[in-house]
């Protein structure tokens, strides 16, 4: 069994993700709750930037790999790629 | 590949290096060649042309390059060394458009083969993929990586990876195919590029600012210098280092000699803003950091045969540059060339003052420093007695180094005189 992340672990995660784009931005006016489903996607995706095995799991070598000197453009140019055309 | 939707509409696109790194060991020459060299890599594939626009030109460049800290007035603050390296605007008709900033607080290298520092022709080639058009790639051969890969090779040699030419090619075309789609008028050539530095280390151990018992210590245009073997640390105005890690001598001061290992003195000329740094019995001068002319013998100074300088300052008080040996002195002249008569004097003079100090330097505030070993003597504005609290240590004040222990071990304060 894979062991679970801190809940530390996963909010920094969760703040990395949705700010290089992999998750949608929260909306100001609603708490909002990260499906675990949807969390797991984005962790996959951003492995699959990474070079790492796409196991959708914040694990030690994902949370390192957050800490990696890096391009500080978004990885997905969705709704955060946008935003920063935009302006 | 990932494309950002925007893109360029005209084939030549004007750029410029608006700032350079500030502490980067790397001339504004050779950042230049760097942009030149990585803009090139796409041009290759796209035939896109980049012209490089005078500094003195008024109008505005397509892609404006910055090195920059912390926030710097586009709401992508940088972070301080690691984490965010760089970043660029896609293409567009907005005046940021295509403008490519660095973080000016990573270590920018070129061709270092140790790992230290992060290698500018690498982020950049990246983040001109942006400026282009291109997002960022998931393939693993891509300069679009989003995240650092390290150096990738001499920039008059790198070509770009697949992907990347597929992405590029998607938003621009390919190259001209035949000789008759060439221009007909070559660009300017870039600067060259230098040949690429030997490593840091492993040859080198990094010595500990801590350990104080430098060889020479210069204020430098309101930096204090702090010399040690053929390593420096710079301390910026506001008491804060430039780096904890120190530079390598020869990268900075060009034209150093390489058989030059230790700075025995430095300072920085009051009449004409030259800094002089001192070796046995020769001494460089340097414009900016440029060495002029060749080495110059110590008794242009009309210091005697065989002399060495220990500790050289200029005193604001009178203009006269003071050169230290061991426990004499002498009173150098700038307006006339000459040492004043009487001269050497013993150094006795300056009341409390260490014997043998290992370098003097004055302060932005006008005091006088003394340094030897881990502590320091202060000698008030004009003020030839040290202070009575006299000496202190360096490290709290002015290394970031905790206090010497009271531990009996540890060397003692040497005795003022």
């Amino acid at each position: 069994l894979a062991q679970q992340p801190a809940a530390q672990d996963v909010s920094l995660g969760v703040d990395w993700l949705t700010r290089y784009g992999y998750l949608p931005p929260p909306h100001p006016a609603q708490a909002q709750l990260q499906n675990p489903a949807k969390l797991r996607d984005a962790i996959k995706v951003m492995q699959r930037f990474a070079g790492l095995p796409e196991t959708g799991i914040l694990d030690p070598v994902t949370m390192a790999t957050m800490h990696k000197p890096r391009c500080s453009l978004p990885d997905v140019l969705g709704v955060a790629g946008l935003v920063r055309r935009r302006r | 590949y990932a494309l950002s939707s925007s893109v360029w509409k005209k084939r030549t696109l004007t750029w410029r290096v608006q700032s350079f790194p500030q502490s980067s060991a790397l001339s504004q020459q050779t950042v230049r060649s760097l942009m030149h060299h990585a803009l090139t890599a796409w041009g290759i594939e796209s035939g896109l042309k980049f012209q490089e626009m005078d500094s003195q030109s008024p109008a505005e460049p397509d892609i404006l390059i910055d090195f920059a800290r912390a926030y710097h007035q586009d709401s992508y603050p940088f972070d301080g060394q690691g984490g965010t390296l760089a970043h660029a605007f896609f293409p567009g008709e907005h005046s940021i458009s295509g403008d490519t900033h660095f973080d000016d607080e990573e270590i920018w290298t070129f061709g270092s083969k140790d790992g230290e520092g992060t290698d500018l022709f690498a982020v950049a080639v990246h983040e001109f993929g942006h400026a282009l058009g291109l997002g960022h790639s998931s393939a693993p051969d891509s300069i679009m990586r989003p995240f650092y890969q390290g150096p990738v090779g001499h920039p008059t040699e790198y070509r770009l990876s697949q992907d990347d030419r597929e992405g590029l090619q998607q938003l621009y075309g390919k190259a001209p195919q035949t000789p008759y789609d060439e221009p007909t008028r070559k660009p300017l050539a870039p600067p060259p590029l230098p040949p690429a530095l030997p490593p840091d280390r492993p040859s080198l151990p990094v010595p500990d600012r801590c350990d104080g018992n430098f060889d020479a210590i210069a204020n430098i245009r309101g930096e204090t210098f702090f010399f040690k073997g053929p390593w420096f640390w710079r301390l910026q105005p506001s008491g804060q280092l430039v780096s904890p890690r120190p530079a390598r001598l020869h990268r900075f001061w060009e034209g150093l000699p390489a058989q030059v290992k230790v700075i025995q003195a430095a300072y920085a000329r009051h009449r004409d803003g030259r800094i002089l740094l001192f070796s046995g019995s020769e001494f460089w001068v340097f414009q900016d950091r440029r060495l002029e002319g060749a080495a110059r013998p110590l008794a242009e100074l009309g210091l005697p045969p065989g002399e060495k300088v220990d500790a050289v300052f200029s005193w604001p008080l009178n203009g006269k540059t003071y050169l230290v040996q061991g426990q004499r002195y002498w009173r150098y002249d700038e307006a006339a060339a000459r040492p004043d008569p009487g001269y050497p004097r013993d150094l006795s003079l300056w009341e409390g003052a260490p014997h043998t100090p290992d370098d003097v330097t004055v302060s932005n505030t006008g005091d006088t420093y003394f340094f030897k070993g881990v502590y320091y003597w202060r000698f008030p504005k004009g003020s030839v007695k040290a202070e009575p609290d006299s000496p202190k240590p360096m490290g709290p004040q002015w290394l970031d180094c905790p206090a010497p222990s009271a531990d009996p071990h540890s060397p003692r304060p040497p005795k003022a005189t």
